[in-house]
Protein backbone atom coordinates (compact mmCIF):
# COMPACT_ATOMS: atom_id res chain seq x y z
CA UNK A 1 0.00 0.00 0.00
CA UNK A 2 1.30 3.12 -1.07
CA UNK A 3 0.65 6.28 0.89
CA UNK A 4 1.03 10.05 0.11
CA UNK A 5 3.77 12.06 0.83
CA UNK A 6 4.48 15.55 1.71
CA UNK A 7 6.38 18.56 -0.01
CA UNK A 8 7.64 19.24 3.16
CA UNK A 9 9.91 15.83 3.59
CA UNK A 10 11.74 17.15 -0.24
CA UNK A 11 11.88 21.08 0.02
CA UNK A 12 13.35 22.66 2.74
CA UNK A 13 11.08 25.62 4.10
CA UNK A 14 12.63 29.30 3.88
CA UNK B 1 4.37 48.95 -7.30
CA UNK B 2 2.13 49.86 -10.19
CA UNK B 3 2.21 47.33 -13.30
CA UNK B 4 0.04 46.93 -16.59
CA UNK B 5 -0.94 44.45 -18.54
CA UNK B 6 -2.41 44.41 -21.68
CA UNK B 7 -4.59 41.25 -21.19
CA UNK B 8 -6.37 40.88 -18.39
CA UNK B 9 -7.39 37.11 -19.82
CA UNK B 10 -4.41 36.32 -18.87
CA UNK B 11 -4.88 37.35 -15.09
CA UNK B 12 -8.02 35.38 -14.98
CA UNK B 13 -6.71 32.42 -16.54
CA UNK B 14 -4.13 32.04 -13.80
CA UNK B 15 -6.64 32.58 -11.34
CA UNK B 16 -8.57 30.13 -12.80
CA UNK B 17 -5.68 27.73 -12.10
CA UNK B 18 -5.21 28.32 -8.66
CA UNK B 19 -7.71 28.99 -6.93
CA UNK B 20 -9.18 25.70 -6.17
CA UNK B 21 -6.34 24.76 -4.66
CA UNK B 22 -4.65 28.06 -2.35
CA UNK B 23 -7.54 29.79 -0.28
CA UNK B 24 -4.67 32.87 0.48
CA UNK B 25 -1.64 33.62 -1.28
CA UNK B 26 0.94 36.51 -1.59
CA UNK B 27 1.42 38.38 -5.02
CA UNK B 28 5.41 39.03 -4.44
CA UNK B 29 5.83 42.33 -6.28
CA UNK B 30 9.97 42.72 -7.06
CA UNK B 31 11.86 45.03 -9.71
CA UNK B 32 12.00 41.30 -11.80
CA UNK B 33 8.08 40.54 -11.82
CA UNK B 34 5.17 39.36 -9.95
CA UNK B 35 5.53 36.26 -8.57
CA UNK B 36 3.50 33.89 -5.90
CA UNK B 37 4.15 30.25 -4.25
CA UNK B 38 1.66 28.79 -2.46
CA UNK B 39 1.03 24.96 -0.81
CA UNK B 40 -2.37 23.63 -0.29
CA UNK B 41 -3.45 23.18 3.18
CA UNK B 42 -2.33 19.51 3.07
CA UNK B 43 1.15 20.65 1.87
CA UNK B 44 0.66 17.98 -1.02
CA UNK B 45 1.09 20.53 -3.86
CA UNK B 46 2.18 23.82 -4.44
CA UNK B 47 1.81 26.48 -7.03
CA UNK B 48 4.79 28.72 -8.29
CA UNK B 49 3.87 31.41 -10.92
CA UNK B 50 6.66 33.90 -12.07
CA UNK B 51 5.40 36.45 -14.73
CA UNK B 52 8.57 38.56 -15.69
CA UNK B 53 8.26 42.32 -15.49
CA UNK B 54 9.20 42.31 -19.35
CA UNK B 55 6.05 40.75 -19.81
CA UNK B 56 3.59 43.83 -18.75
CA UNK B 57 3.15 46.61 -20.79
CA UNK B 58 4.68 49.11 -17.77
CA UNK B 59 6.16 47.67 -14.34
CA UNK B 60 7.33 49.65 -12.17
CA UNK B 61 8.50 48.39 -8.41
CA UNK B 62 10.94 50.62 -6.70
CA UNK B 63 10.98 48.20 -3.09
CA UNK B 64 9.85 44.51 -2.75
CA UNK B 65 6.31 44.38 -1.66
CA UNK B 66 4.00 41.52 -1.00
CA UNK B 67 0.15 41.67 -1.75
CA UNK B 68 -1.39 39.33 0.75
CA UNK B 69 -4.65 38.53 -0.99
CA UNK B 70 -7.39 35.93 -0.50
CA UNK B 71 -8.34 34.54 -4.24
CA UNK B 72 -12.31 34.21 -3.67
CA UNK B 73 -12.57 37.82 -3.85
CA UNK B 74 -9.75 38.62 -6.40
CA UNK B 75 -11.81 36.58 -8.29
CA UNK B 76 -14.82 38.72 -7.82
CA UNK B 77 -13.11 41.44 -8.50
CA UNK B 78 -11.70 39.74 -12.23
CA UNK B 79 -14.99 38.44 -13.23
CA UNK B 80 -15.59 42.76 -13.76
CA UNK B 81 -12.70 42.56 -16.49
CA UNK B 82 -13.54 42.40 -19.90
CA UNK B 83 -11.13 39.74 -21.62
CA UNK B 84 -9.21 42.12 -23.94
CA UNK B 85 -9.19 44.77 -21.49
CA UNK B 86 -6.17 45.93 -20.04
CA UNK B 87 -5.65 45.76 -16.22
CA UNK B 88 -3.55 48.10 -14.17
CA UNK B 89 -2.92 46.69 -10.66
CA UNK B 90 -1.54 49.29 -7.51
CA UNK B 91 -0.53 49.36 -4.30
CA UNK B 92 1.14 51.70 -2.10
CA UNK B 93 3.90 51.16 0.34
CA UNK B 94 1.55 50.23 3.22
CA UNK B 95 0.41 47.20 1.56
CA UNK B 96 -3.18 47.31 3.05
CA UNK B 97 -5.09 47.84 -0.38
CA UNK B 98 -4.31 46.97 -4.09
CA UNK B 99 -6.20 49.18 -6.92
CA UNK B 100 -7.16 47.62 -9.70
CA UNK B 101 -8.61 49.62 -12.88
CA UNK B 102 -9.93 47.65 -16.10
CA UNK B 103 -9.44 49.67 -19.13
CA UNK B 104 -11.42 48.26 -22.61
CA UNK B 105 -9.58 48.21 -25.67
CA UNK B 106 -11.56 51.42 -26.98
CA UNK B 107 -10.86 53.48 -24.11
CA UNK B 108 -14.23 54.22 -23.61
CA UNK B 109 -15.14 52.53 -20.79
CA UNK B 110 -12.88 52.34 -17.48
CA UNK B 111 -13.59 50.37 -13.88
CA UNK B 112 -11.58 50.86 -10.70
CA UNK B 113 -11.67 48.67 -8.03
CA UNK B 114 -10.22 48.58 -4.36
CA UNK B 115 -9.23 45.08 -2.52
CA UNK B 116 -7.89 45.19 0.68
CA UNK B 117 -5.33 43.05 1.53
CA UNK B 118 -4.63 40.60 4.39
CA UNK B 119 -1.57 39.69 6.47
CA UNK B 120 -0.76 35.87 5.10
CA UNK B 121 2.23 34.16 7.09
CA UNK B 122 3.00 31.37 4.51
CA UNK B 123 5.35 29.06 4.34
CA UNK B 124 8.05 29.67 1.54
CA UNK B 125 9.79 26.08 -0.06
CA UNK B 126 12.90 26.36 -1.31
CA UNK B 127 12.73 24.25 -4.07
CA UNK B 128 16.39 23.25 -5.50
CA UNK B 129 17.53 23.02 -8.78
CA UNK B 130 17.03 19.44 -10.15
CA UNK B 131 18.17 17.17 -13.04
CA UNK B 132 14.93 14.90 -13.28
CA UNK B 133 15.08 11.74 -15.00
CA UNK B 134 12.37 12.11 -17.76
CA UNK B 135 10.76 15.40 -18.94
CA UNK B 136 7.48 14.50 -20.98
CA UNK B 137 5.81 17.20 -23.39
CA UNK B 138 2.58 17.07 -24.43
CA UNK B 139 -0.23 18.66 -25.82
CA UNK B 140 -1.90 20.57 -22.53
CA UNK B 141 -5.21 19.75 -23.79
CA UNK B 142 -4.34 16.15 -24.19
CA UNK B 143 -3.11 16.29 -20.66
CA UNK B 144 -6.17 17.82 -19.40
CA UNK B 145 -7.99 14.49 -21.10
CA UNK B 146 -6.12 12.51 -19.96
CA UNK B 147 -6.65 13.19 -15.98
CA UNK B 148 -10.36 13.73 -16.77
CA UNK B 149 -11.09 10.17 -18.23
CA UNK B 150 -8.89 8.09 -15.90
CA UNK B 151 -10.42 10.30 -12.62
CA UNK B 152 -13.30 8.54 -13.25
CA UNK B 153 -11.90 5.50 -12.94
CA UNK B 154 -9.97 6.14 -9.64
CA UNK B 155 -8.37 7.85 -7.04
CA UNK B 156 -4.24 7.28 -8.28
CA UNK B 157 -3.07 7.58 -11.53
CA UNK B 158 0.67 5.23 -12.51
CA UNK B 159 2.76 7.39 -14.77
CA UNK B 160 5.43 5.31 -16.30
CA UNK B 161 7.93 6.79 -18.56
CA UNK B 162 10.36 5.15 -20.82
CA UNK B 163 11.95 5.96 -24.33
CA UNK B 164 8.88 4.78 -26.10
CA UNK B 165 6.20 5.59 -24.56
CA UNK B 166 4.62 8.08 -21.62
CA UNK B 167 1.77 5.42 -20.09
CA UNK B 168 -0.98 6.68 -17.55
CA UNK B 169 -3.04 3.82 -15.96
CA UNK B 170 -5.33 3.34 -13.19
CA UNK B 171 -6.75 0.64 -11.36
CA UNK B 172 -10.06 1.38 -9.34
CA UNK B 173 -13.02 -0.48 -7.59
CA UNK B 174 -15.17 -0.83 -11.01
CA UNK B 175 -12.06 -2.06 -13.20
CA UNK B 176 -9.11 -0.52 -14.89
CA UNK B 177 -7.53 1.42 -18.14
CA UNK B 178 -4.95 2.92 -19.68
CA UNK B 179 -4.12 5.50 -21.95
CA UNK B 180 -0.26 5.79 -23.44
CA UNK B 181 1.51 7.69 -25.40
CA UNK B 182 3.94 7.37 -27.90
CA UNK B 183 6.76 10.47 -29.00
CA UNK B 184 5.40 12.05 -32.21
CA UNK B 185 7.46 10.86 -35.23
CA UNK B 186 5.50 13.24 -37.88
CA UNK B 187 4.84 16.68 -36.51
CA UNK B 188 2.11 18.43 -38.35
CA UNK B 189 1.36 21.40 -35.82
CA UNK B 190 4.16 22.10 -33.13
CA UNK B 191 1.42 21.86 -30.18
CA UNK B 192 0.53 18.44 -30.98
CA UNK B 193 4.00 17.06 -30.13
CA UNK B 194 4.61 14.54 -27.70
CA UNK B 195 8.13 14.44 -26.64
CA UNK B 196 10.24 12.62 -24.38
CA UNK B 197 13.71 13.46 -23.01
CA UNK B 198 15.16 10.21 -21.03
CA UNK B 199 17.94 9.74 -18.29
CA UNK B 200 16.46 6.45 -17.17
CA UNK B 201 12.55 4.74 -16.68
CA UNK B 202 10.83 6.19 -14.14
CA UNK B 203 7.47 4.63 -12.42
CA UNK B 204 5.72 6.60 -9.74
CA UNK B 205 2.13 7.04 -8.95
CA UNK B 206 0.37 10.26 -8.32
CA UNK B 207 -3.45 11.20 -6.70
CA UNK B 208 -5.30 11.98 -9.80
CA UNK B 209 -7.30 14.86 -8.08
CA UNK B 210 -4.40 17.25 -7.76
CA UNK B 211 -3.62 16.14 -11.51
CA UNK B 212 -7.17 17.46 -12.01
CA UNK B 213 -6.52 20.54 -10.30
CA UNK B 214 -3.48 21.35 -12.85
CA UNK B 215 -5.82 20.76 -15.43
CA UNK B 216 -7.16 23.82 -14.91
CA UNK B 217 -4.54 25.90 -16.55
CA UNK B 218 -4.27 24.36 -19.66
CA UNK B 219 -5.92 27.34 -21.78
CA UNK B 220 -2.73 28.84 -20.70
CA UNK B 221 -0.60 27.08 -22.68
CA UNK B 222 -0.62 24.55 -25.99
CA UNK B 223 1.65 22.24 -24.06
CA UNK B 224 2.77 21.25 -20.69
CA UNK B 225 5.93 19.53 -19.59
CA UNK B 226 5.90 17.20 -16.75
CA UNK B 227 8.73 16.32 -14.82
CA UNK B 228 9.30 13.14 -12.90
CA UNK B 229 12.37 11.55 -11.01
CA UNK B 230 11.89 8.51 -8.69
CA UNK B 231 10.57 9.27 -5.16
CA UNK B 232 10.72 13.00 -5.75
CA UNK B 233 7.67 15.20 -6.20
CA UNK B 234 6.41 15.90 -9.84
CA UNK B 235 7.14 19.06 -11.71
CA UNK B 236 4.04 20.41 -14.15
CA UNK B 237 5.10 23.30 -16.17
CA UNK B 238 2.78 26.09 -18.01
CA UNK B 239 4.20 28.47 -20.37
CA UNK B 240 3.08 31.94 -20.96
CA UNK B 241 5.09 32.48 -23.99
CA UNK B 242 8.37 32.47 -24.70
CA UNK B 243 9.51 36.07 -22.11
CA UNK B 244 6.68 36.37 -20.18
CA UNK B 245 6.70 33.55 -17.33
CA UNK B 246 5.56 30.21 -15.87
CA UNK B 247 2.45 28.34 -13.69
CA UNK B 248 4.47 25.09 -11.92
CA UNK B 249 2.68 22.37 -9.92
CA UNK B 250 4.73 20.36 -7.95
CA UNK B 251 2.79 16.93 -6.51
CA UNK B 252 4.13 15.08 -3.71
CA UNK B 253 4.15 11.12 -5.07
CA UNK B 254 2.45 8.45 -3.52
CA UNK B 255 5.62 6.05 -1.71
CA UNK B 256 5.75 3.05 0.47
Amino acid sequence: MKSQSTLLSFFETK
Amino acid sequence: FEARLTQASLIKKILEAIKDLVTDANFDCSPEGLSLQAMDSSHVSLVSMVLHAQGFEMFRCQRAVSLGINLASLTKILKCAGNDDSITLRADEKGDKAEFVFESQSQDRLSEFELKLMDIDSEHLGIPDTKYSAIVEMPSSEYRRICSDLGVMGDTVRISVSKESVKFQVDGDIGKGSVCLHPSSVVDKPTEVVKISLEEPVDMIFSIRYLNYFAKAAPLSDTVTLSLSKDFPLQIEFKFGEQMGYLRYYLAPKID
